[in-house]
């Protein structure tokens, strides 16, 4: 079985003043937090905005 | 045994006249039987019966040449009667054994289930869609995150460009070909649940031509990408529902603190969602996610964050395997794959959650729309006729049956949806 989730969110932005919160200091979007292949439960992050 | 078969006497005898004229009076019973129904249907459906019964030509999917010969084999006839064996019931003194040979094959974690005593389950059907225990699935405390929606490998994630989704490296299928197009006139309801040109036509309204619904989705829809939103009433209030007849039968209503939590965090956008959907806006962006369930996973899903189901669709389609494998050598899989679509929106936009169906699971059950039938003989024929009448008015079938969710909280117009709630599952057959 399989799940695919589609959805709208912010796009991260470069921010170089802001505090990096995402790969190559993107800030302010939405970012994974998550590898492919890698195992996942449910209630674990997926990706944070 | 050895003995047995060589010194036992094999004797013939003549199968009784009677017994074959039998047979062959049930077979003439049956033809008659099918002739009349197909008759009847003919008629309920206003058209003239036909002399001679005509077989419906089943719907073959479009796609490669791994497609058309995975087509010839019956799938979904083969999950069905998977379904049916693993209902049966377990003798008491197997089960135990049975279950941890089948936990220690598929790597099933069995102290986490909510059963400890695995007498408890009559079948592997049961088994396979097991509870957890409270507490054993802790919910990422960040209002912000995007949860797993269930136990399993995230195999694709990213961001959608040009309206295609990557399944696998270099390979893609188109987003519409995956939720469905945006205007549903073709769509029926396989499971009696209105449709909204359903709806026009008992409200008297006459059908949108192409134009006008262009017009109307103007005022009322907002496009990103090649998705459409009906645009949110849920920070105006009841006042500005849309005037059209919903789904009669939700039997499961939404918790009242599932709908003033989905309220209170959609209300918490800085500004209204949907002002960042214009067409220049470059704010928002589609992204993705595939999470595959392996046998041996936790069967349920659960809601990845707060959010309102608007909508669903149902694509009856096939039951191939989702595997990883034939995830990299089959293309398109998941458009031709059965699977519920749920559209609806979060605090920042469109969202949707698509369980995919496979072969050797079979049934997905949405907890809060009963009246769903997936993996169904029922659902294939409603499809197939359906199919039929579209190409007879000569217009393309888009596939999918709709049914909305709109009488489930007449304030959000939809079903809400906590985070972590849990909102069905994957059933074996």
């Amino acid at each position: 079985s399989t799940i695919v989730l589609v959805f709208e969110a912010p796009v991260a932005r470069a921010d170089p003043g802001a505090p990096a919160s995402g790969a190559g200091g993107e800030a302010g979007g939405f970012h994974w937090q998550v590898e492919k292949g890698q195992k996942v439960q449910v209630g674990q992050a997926l990706g944070r905005i | 045994l050895r003995t047995a078969l060589r010194n036992t006497k094999v004797q013939w005898y003549q199968i009784p006249v009677g017994l074959g004229i039998g047979f062959l009076g049930l077979v003439q019973f049956y033809k008659v039987s099918s002739r009349e129904k197909e008759a009847q249907e003919q008629a309920a459906r206003g058209g003239e019966p036909e002399s001679r019964p005509k077989k419906r030509p089943r719907i073959r999917p479009d796609g490669p040449w791994q497609v058309q010969v995975m087509s010839t084999l019956p799938l979904k006839a083969l999950s069905r009667l998977w379904g049916r064996f693993n209902e049966l019931t377990i003798p008491y003194y197997l089960r135990v054994p049975g279950f941890k040979l089948y936990s220690w094959v598929f790597g099933v974690k069995i102290h986490e289930a909510s059963e400890d005593d695995l007498h408890v389950y009559p079948n592997l059907a049961s088994f396979f869609y097991r509870q957890l225990k409270p507490g054993v699935r802790p919910l990422d405390p960040d209002p912000h995150a995007l949860l797993s929606p269930a136990d399993g490998v995230v195999l694709q994630f990213g961001q959608i460009e040009g309206g295609d989704i990557e399944q696998v490296k270099g390979m893609t299928y188109n987003i519409d070909a995956l939720l469905g197009e945006t205007t549903p006139s073709t769509s029926r309801s396989s499971s009696g649940l209105s449709t909204p040109s359903d709806n026009q036509a008992r409200h008297g309204e006459k059908t949108l031509t192409a134009e006008e619904e262009l017009v109307k989705s103007d005022e009322e829809f907002a496009r990103v990408n090649g998705i459409s939103y009906t645009l949110p009433n849920l920070l105006s209030g009841p006042a500005m529902a849309q005037p059209h007849e919903e789904a009669t039968d939700q039997s499961v209503k939404p918790s009242p603190v599932s709908v003033s939590e989905v309220r209170a965090d959609l209300a918490l956008g800085e500004k209204p969602w949907y002002s960042l959907l214009s067409h220049e806006s470059s704010k928002t962006a589609l992204y993705y996610a595939v999470v595959y369930l392996s046998p041996g996973d936790y069967h349920r899903f659960h809601s990845p964050t707060n959010w309102v189901v608007e909508r669903r669709r149902h694509f009856a389609g096939e039951l191939y395997s989702v595997s990883p494998y034939l995830q990299r050598t089959l293309p398109g899989l998941f458009t031709l794959n059965e699977r519920v679509v749920l559209l609806g929106r979060w605090r920042y936009g469109f969202f949707s959650f698509v369980p995919v169906g496979a072969t050797n699971v079979g049934s997905i059950v949405v907890n809060f729309d009963r009246e769903l039938r997936t993996n169904s003989l029922t659902t294939d024929t409603a499809a197939d006729r359906a199919a039929e009448e579209a190409a007879a008015r000569g217009e393309p079938y888009s596939g999918f049956a709709e049914a909305t969710y709109e009488a489930a909280s007449p304030v959000l117009h939809g079903h809400a949806l906590r985070r972590g709630e849990e909102m069905g599952g994957f059933q074996l057959g």
